[in-house]
């Protein structure tokens, strides 16, 4: 339900663009500026890559024990109230019977998405460059050998993040299924959410979730280049990739590797280049 | 191009050729036998209406063919069983209680001709997963797996085609016109014809629906 919440958000702010909607309000305090971030790189080309968070910051992993403290830009990011029409709903006569999407109701329904508004902190790059400048990330820590170890992954920091500022709900409506004399029904779900100043409780709604302010609902990440001797670098061009520097590549072990010859047309590049289809 | 991989405005026929390289890698769910096929396809119709179940199916489809070991242990149990069964339809028995620990898997061929069509429909949207449910319901799937092939260079094809017969149907039109409005596909019908185009930059969306679409049919016991 606040997977979908900000996934809608991110769509309707942010299409194409580099933020990336946080899928658990659990990792929310998490997301911590500069806090270490894995990437994982995904198989076919169509897929988008997967996010998970680690409980360290870039200080944590660096060789000197000399803490960075970044400097934090904080800004309006956007006042997000959106109404949208829930077009699943609705019912389609067919020769052979009436099919009804949704709860079989016609006509469509409202639905409202409101996170009130919202902040951006970011991290000023141009002053955490400066104060990385010559410093190498310990490759010796049992952390990123586990990261090193799954050949996909791809170390990253947080660099912004979208925060609330105010209590929101998020409600989720859930149609059930509807199988009655001849009608197919599909079961879907309807996520709204709305700011509640007033502590007003929607009605209709089978589960109700209530987000306290400053919860992140999005963020960016830059992926780190870090070569063999622990020297790092941010990518922070496009055509940049990250990744670990390897002495020697290793083959695939996917069983993957031979059964999708012919397909090569749908692996995402990543997954070539990290030889995991051969 | 990786941000525009798929042409605008242009003839659902340019799918034609990776689509046929496709049809390969589904050959194991046309091999199974028409029992497996039967619950395999059922069980693939509900997770379309589940999206939770299927990000968590295809993280450890994706664990599973990489040699990783999949984590579910912060699955719900409800969840867990879920996919239990669901894997051993596809030949990954679970030995105990530590979900796919210790699993052993009979058929790598069809484990991954089924990551390749859950890692499709995972990346549509709830929307289109609805319209796809009942696409499949209105049995359609078939017709829209000709498209591609019978589509003339404008995006034209005729209705008298018996392939394409199911669409003459006003019903069943409207549901597949949402179903490729919602992954970028233009689908529009004068009285004899009806002309399939994509949109303006309609990136993955049309290639990640007809994975799915061709995945379907090759459960669907009548591919030959």
């Amino acid at each position: 339900m606040f997977a979908k919440a900000t996934r809608n958000f991110v769509r309707e702010t942010d299409s194409g663009g580099d933020l990336i909607p946080v899928s658990h309000l659990n990792a929310s305090d998490k997301l911590q500026l500069l806090s270490l971030v894995t990437k994982r790189k995904k198989f076919w080309c169509w897929q988008k890559p997967k996010y998970h968070f680690l409980a360290v910051s870039l200080s944590d992993v660096l060789t000197e024990d000399k803490p960075i403290k970044p400097v934090i830009v904080e800004s309006d990011f956007a006042k997000y109230t959106g109404k949208f029409e829930d077009v699943v709903q609705g019912s389609i006569e067919t020769s052979f019977g009436k099919i009804s999407l949704g709860a079989g109701a016609k006509g469509c329904v409202e639905s409202q998405s409101s996170f009130g508004n919202l902040r951006k902190q970011e991290v000023d790059l141009q002053q955490l460059m400066k104060d990385v400048k010559d410093r190498m990330i310990n490759l010796n820590s049992s952390l990123l050998q586990q990261v090193i170890e799954r050949k996909r992954e791809v170390l990253c920091i947080l660099r912004e993040k979208i925060i609330t500022t105010q209590r929101c709900t998020i409600s989720e409506h859930v149609q059930t299924e509807e199988k009655v004399s001849g009608l197919l029904g599909c079961s879907t779900k309807i996520v709204q959410v709305s700011v509640s100043d007033s502590g007003s409780m929607m009605k209709d709604s089978s589960v109700i979730l209530e987000i306290p302010p400053a919860t992140t609902i999005a963020y960016g990440v830059i992926e780190l280049f870090i070569k063999c001797d622990g020297q790092f670098e941010f990518c922070l061009l496009d055509e940049q990739q990250g990744g670990f520097e390897r002495e020697s590549s290793e083959g695939s072990t996917s069983p993957h590797s031979m059964l999708f010859r012919d397909t090569s047309f749908l692996y995402h590049p990543d997954a070539v280049d990290n030889g995991m289809y051969s | 191009g990786a941000e525009n991989p798929i042409p605008s405005h242009t003839s659902l026929s340019v799918l034609k050729e990776g689509l046929s390289q496709l049809k390969a890698q589904f050959q194991p769910f046309v091999k199974l036998p028409e029992d497996k096929q039967r619950a395999l396809y059922k069980s693939l119709c509900e997770l379309l209406l589940h999206e939770e179940t299927l990000t968590a199916l295809e993280d450890v489809l994706d664990a599973l063919c990489t040699g990783d070991k999949p984590d579910l242990k912060e699955l719900k149990p409800a969840q867990q069983q879920e996919l239990a069964d669901f894997l051993q339809l596809v030949g990954c028995s679970v030995q105990d209680e530590l979900l796919l620990q210790n699993y052993q898997l009979q058929d790598e061929e069809l484990l991954s001709a089924v990551h390749l069509l859950i890692s499709a429909i995972s990346e549509l949207s709830d929307y289109t997963l609805v319209l796809l449910r009942a696409c499949s319901d209105l049995q359609v799937v078939p017709a829209l797996c000709c498209l591609p092939y019978i589509a003339s260079a404008d995006g034209t094809l005729a209705l008298s085609s018996p392939l394409v017969a199911t669409l003459t149907d006003r019903g069943r039109f409207d549901v597949v016109q949402r179903l490729f409005a919602s992954t970028n596909i233009n689908l529009e019908r004068t009285e004899s014809s009806v002309k399939a185009v994509t949109m303006r930059e309609p990136r993955f969306f049309p290639l990640v629906l007809y994975v799915a679409l061709y995945g379907l049919h090759s459960l669907s016991g009548t591919v030959e």
